[in-house]
């Protein structure tokens, strides 16, 4: 299997980010954060979606959470506005 | 199933719709009938009723828009977002929009507009989603064939919850008594100590040897835990288990008992969360092997180490030649297996690996 490149993690990151805003009401207000603060709070709605889902929750942007990211779905949010 | 937080949903039961334009890909009347039939999906369960308007505003607005459509909510192109609706309310509450760069279709190609209009017409009425993986409500989009569609039992609690159930004549519970000569489509099949059972809707049909007439039961009737229109059922005889399932979940039967820790889900058999149900299912005395079909697809379970085989499933057309490209019903006598897909039956030999029969379904019933 070919190794994951580092701009392979950038886009998942990336598209990652997207989904985060659009159902899980990740808020950024498009100034780069402080990479603590911001990782923090993206790991945060990566734990309630993968708790949402089922998945097994890490924070992490492992194989069944993007396969789970990629799959068309309704736009409505997840989580309580 | 969860409903929309402080939203008890709307305050009158009979509910108008508009259909505000169209999508190029499909005919009007096609868009027309599975917008009906999505409505029907929630009305079949509730006292709601849903009446068509076309010169004035509507309570659910439909329409199809790509992109930037005035609601702060913009599609997003193909794929990803596919529709969004609105919680009960005045103005856009309860309006459903649908992302017109998508390929909307009647079939099984794109996207089919029943299935996603019947899940957002689920947020118009006030559900929330759901976390069950069986559920309509549940966020990701699922094909399952239009005209196999039965409201999940987790959406009918949660619809029921909000607005009562519907009322209707109260008839006696009692199977219908069609005859087993009928061509017949089975949701499952499984052998139980030496018998054989054919599950269909809220029935089945109970094959007790060979030569005697099939009994028609209720499924209640013998198992009271078990739901109606289940999908798969299988018997591992080294147990002396029957599993039935039915959407994400399964539930273990021990002869007339379901056991009590049932049901349970089938992502503890080692199912990726993408699998929302099983087809068909058929234990392999000869192999210690079990068969999962999933779409066209099947998985092997290896009953011993309690694990799948593999992290991927095979096609069934490259496994089991001859036998089509989907299974919705199998099961194994005297060493053979028989799969059914509609109203056909094919008896497969595992060792040389081929069709040896094309059965009617029914064959196995004695008419």
């Amino acid at each position: 299997f070919p190794a994951e490149t580092p701009q392979d993690s950038e886009e998942n990151a990336k598209f990652a980010e997207e989904y985060l805003k659009n159902y899980y009401n990740l808020k950024t207000d498009g100034v780069r954060q402080g990479r603590k603060k911001s990782g923090s709070q993206i790991s945060e709605k990566i734990r309630q979606m993968q708790d949402f889902f089922g998945l097994e929750v890490t924070g992490r942007l492992d194989s069944d959470t993007m396969e789970m990211m990629h799959q068309p779905r309704c736009g409505f949010v997840d989580v309580g506005e | 199933y969860n409903i929309f937080p402080g939203n008890s949903g709307w305050k009158k039961s009979e509910l108008t719709y508009r259909i505000v334009n169209y999508t190029p890909d499909m005919a009007a009347a096609e868009v027309d009938a599975a917008i009906q039939r999505a409505f029907q999906v929630w009305s079949d369960v509730t006292p709601l009723t849903f009446t068509r308007i076309y010169n004035s505003v509507a309570d659910i607005e439909i329409s199809f828009a790509a992109q930037v459509h005035n609601d702060f909510y913009p599609f997003d192109g193909p794929h990803g977002t596919l529709a969004h609706a609105f919680a009960p309310n005045n103005g856009i509450g309860g309006d459903a929009h649908f992302d017109e760069d998508e390929t909307w279709t009647s079939g099984s190609r794109g996207y089919n507009l029943f299935l996603v209009a019947a899940h957002e017409f689920g947020h118009s009425l006030g559900l929330f989603h759901s976390s069950d993986p069986s559920a309509l409500m549940y966020p990701t989009y699922h094909f399952i064939e239009p005209s196999e569609f039965h409201l999940p039992d987790d959406d009918v609690r949660g619809i029921q919850s909000l607005y009562g159930a519907r009322e209707v004549p109260v008839v006696p519970e009692q199977p219908s008594n069609p005859s087993s000569c009928q061509p017949i489509t089975f949701d499952a099949v499984t052998t139980l100590r030496g018998e054989i059972l054919f599950f269909t809707n809220k029935t089945f049909w109970r094959q007790i040897s060979q030569e005697s007439q099939a009994e028609h039961h209720l499924i209640k009737t013998f198992w009271d835990a078990l739901p109606n229109h289940i999908q798969a059922a299988y018997e591992y005889q080294d147990k002396d288990q029957v599993l039935v399932f039915k959407g994400a979940k399964y539930w273990v039967i021990n002869g007339y008992e379901v056991t009590k820790d049932s049901p349970k889900s089938i992502y503890d058999l080692g199912f990726p969360r993408t699998v929302r149900r099983v087809d068909a299912a058929v234990h392999d005395e000869n192999t210690g092997k079990t068969y999962f079909f999933v779409g066209d697809k099947f998985w092997s379970f290896d009953e011993k180490k309690q694990a799948m085989d593999s992290v991927t499933p095979k096609k069934i057309i490259d496994g089991l030649p001859g036998v089509g490209s989907k299974v919705h019903a199998a099961f194994q006598k005297n060493g053979l297996l028989y799969f059914f897909d509609g109203h056909r039956q094919y008896e497969f030999n595992a060792a040389k690996k081929r069709v040896t029969r094309v059965l009617k379904s029914n064959s196995w019933l004695k008419c």
